[in-house]
């Protein structure tokens, strides 16, 4: 159980919520 | 036999028995989502946190949310009165939630959450202190160990004039606030291992 946060779907929901910071930085 | 899911982060620890553990996992994840939305804006708002690489944004705040999350909702854990406030409001004594299953992880969460609010920190050196927490050179997947411990020794410096400032007994305080950091790590690892209990149920 080495990763409880992507068993928890926290991985993707940090993901998503980090996303538009990545993209603007790139723009 | 009656589950429950005894976290806070929950609408409620009483689960409907007609629904697949499926279905009780994603009512739960939709509870929490927001909460951990706010702790990525957080960290959004530290400075020098967007500078680091996308790898280890994502590494710092997925070893470090959970750890973040009891240190801004220690407040739910009411020590005088006993009881436990879900995100839906409704208050749980501890007798109610250890009937419901609840174990080592509730007694340690209510002792952390005194220990915090004994030290009666502002909001702003609250704030900093979560910033510590999160920026943690020592999470494991870490790319650029180097950039992220440049970053937690200025928040550190930051914290400590701060505490400073603020406290009379500054040196005590400031030690007992880092002592947290391993208090914050154990209960980590316990919630981890309730969390594998729970899906292996």
């Amino acid at each position: 159980f080495g990763d409880p946060a992507s068993n928890l779907g926290l991985e993707d929901i940090i993901r998503k919520a980090l996303m538009g910071n990545f993209e603007d930085k790139h723009d | 036999n009656r589950m429950h899911l005894v976290c806070p982060m929950g609408m409620s620890p009483y689960v409907d028995q007609h629904m697949s553990s499926h279905q009780i996992w994603e009512e739960f994840s939709m509870s929490f989502t927001p909460a951990v939305r706010e702790v990525v804006e957080f960290a959004k708002r530290i400075p020098g946190f967007r500078d680091l690489s996308q790898h280890d944004q994502v590494s710092l705040l997925k070893a470090g949310t959970f750890e973040v999350l009891v240190v801004r909702f220690a407040s739910l854990f009411d020590i005088k009165e006993r009881t436990v406030t879900f995100l839906s409001g409704k208050k749980y004594s501890v007798e109610a939630l250890r009937s419901m299953g609840a174990g080592e992880l509730l007694n340690s969460m209510f002792e952390f959450s005194e220990k915090l609010t004994a030290l009666q920190l502002s909001e702003e050196e609250m704030s900093l202190f979560t910033a510590v927490v999160l920026v943690s050179a020592d999470r494991s997947g870490i790319e650029n160990v180097n950039s992220v411990e440049a970053l937690q020794e200025t928040l550190i410096r930051a914290l400590r004039s701060l505490i400073t400032k603020n406290h009379a007994n500054e040196v005590a305080t400031f030690t007992k606030l880092l002592l947290k950091l391993p208090d914050l790590r154990s209960l980590n690892n316990m919630h981890s291992e309730e969390l594998l209990a729970f899906k292996v149920h």
